[in-house]
Order: C-alpha cells, then structure tokens, then sequence
C-alpha cells in the first residue's frame, strides 16, 4: 500500500508545471524515504531530478517500493481538477496499474476522486555523482527567470561566465548582443533576495536558452535558484522546495566544433 | 557549429 498526503495541493500542482515542458510520461519511484523522479527530456539533453521527502508529507506510507509510471499530460488534467487550497492524497495498491488522487476541500465538504491508469515504462536511469563544483551561484529563482526570457530574445543560447568579480549572462544573435553582469550582494539583509558566488576556479560555459527557460517553470516553487557549474559537465539548476525537497535539472554544455 | 551532448556522455547508465 502507498497513501501519500499533501496539505497543500499547490505544491505538486507547480511540480507537474515544473516538468511538463521537458517531460511527457515518467516514472515516480516511491519507497520509505519519498518520492524520487528522474527522467531525460525528449532529446536527451536534459534531465530532471525530483525528490518529495517523505517526511515533507503530512501522512506518507509506503510497505513496499511502488513504480508509477505517469502520463503527465493525464496528471496534468486531473491536478487542475483540485482547488490550490484542497488537500491532496495520491493512493495506490502493491502491484497496482492505477493511482488514485484525492482532493478534499479545507472543509471536508467536497472529496472528489480521480483514478489514473499507470504506465509501464521503460526508462532509463542515469547515475548522477556526487560532484564538486568550481562555481555555484545562488540568486533570486524571479530574477534568474527574468534574465533567461530578456536574453532569449537575443540569441538562442546563453553563455555563464563565472569569475571572482561576478556572473555574467551573454548572448548574441541576429539584432546585437545583451550581457547581464550579476555582483554578490554585498550585504545579506535578506537571504531569499541574495546573490552569493562562490567560486574555486573561474568558469565559462555555454547552454541553450529554450531548456533554461524550461526549468525556469520551477520559479513558484523556490525563492531562489541554485546554479553549480564545472568546465565540460552539465550545469545544475536547482530549486529547493521549503520543507520537502527539491528539483534539479541538469543540461549539458554546448560545445564548438 | 555548436554541437550539444547528451546526457548519457557525462553520466552512466544504471
């Protein structure tokens, strides 16, 4: 038996907006510790990482690992289906081909449910290392969201250039170029409003505007965005979900040839 | 020309 309770139905509302631009259909692994996801994007450039820990729930039961294979289209309808302020509760048997969501409303007085049909889908897992980064960049998650669109109008890629002065954001395209320089703040009043550099080894890389704009879906779900980067691997953006977990996506370098 | 890898070029498959 899997019963997973979420007080605030929002919250697994702005995860499926968070992913359904890069993903179609994926795989949610449920066992003791929580709810994980992984998944590549169409192309195979991308990935989402998910974790909902269990005890970021307000009921969270799980006997036996259960795989639930979802449509997210699908789940996207039945989420719009549930008040921001219904409480939601994702159900399933051991071995079972549905899910069944529940949405109460604060007063108990509407409880509707919806079962979904399950997937079986044959994805593939990647093993993500523990990794030390040269640089990482904390920011404002509005503030990032605005410098991908404002430069996306430019160019279609955006080059991060990491160094002990700042952040640069660049790009160029057919009209001109744009460079937004980012300074760490000098003194942290507010940490949700910060920006803070830390940085071993300077960094320059290069990375396609559309997925950056993608993950920039996550915005709602965090006040601010982490990005960690080092030469030649794939940047990490990722946005901590107060009390439960967090999304990371990861995007791999453009490189010239 | 820009090239883009793929993810399964940095991280193994499980």
């Amino acid at each position: 038996m899997f019963e997973a309770r979420l007080l605030k139905s929002s919250i697994l509302k702005k995860v499926l907006e968070a992913i359904k631009d890069l993903l179609t259909q994926a795989t949610f692994d449920c066992d003791d510790n929580g709810i994980q996801l992984q998944a590549m994007d169409n192309s195979h450039v991308a990935l989402v990482s998910l974790l909902l820990r269990a005890d970021g729930f307000d009921k969270y039961r799980c006997d036996r690992n259960v795989t639930m294979g979802m449509n997210l289209g699908s789940m996207t309808k039945i989420l719009k289906c549930a008040g921001d302020k219904d409480t939601v509760t994702m159900k399933a048997q051991d071995n079972a081909d549905t899910v069944t969501f529940v949405f109460e409303s604060p007063n108990q007085e509407k409880v509707s449910d919806y079962e979904m049909k399950l997937m079986n889908l044959d994805l593939e897992h990647l093993g993500i290392p523990e990794t030390e980064y040269s640089c990482t960049i904390r920011m404002p998650s509005a503030e990032f969201a605005r410098m991908c669109r404002d430069l996306s109008q430019f160019g279609e890629s955006i080059v991060i250039s990491c160094t002990k002065e700042g952040v640069k954001f660049s790009t160029s395209g057919d009209i001109g170029s744009a460079n937004i320089k980012l300074a760490q703040t000098a003194s942290i009043d507010k940490e949700d409003e910060a920006v803070i550099i830390e940085m071993d080894e300077p960094v320059t890389l290069t990375f396609a505007c559309q997925y950056l704009n993608y993950f920039t879906k996550a915005t709602s779900l965090s006040p601010q965005v982490q990005l960690s980067m080092s030469a030649d691997v794939p940047l990490v953006v990722e946005y901590r979900i107060p009390d439960i977990g967090h999304i990371r996506y990861y995007l791999a370098p453009k490189i010239e040839e | 020309v820009e090239r883009q890898d793929l993810m399964k070029e940095f991280y193994p498959e499980l």
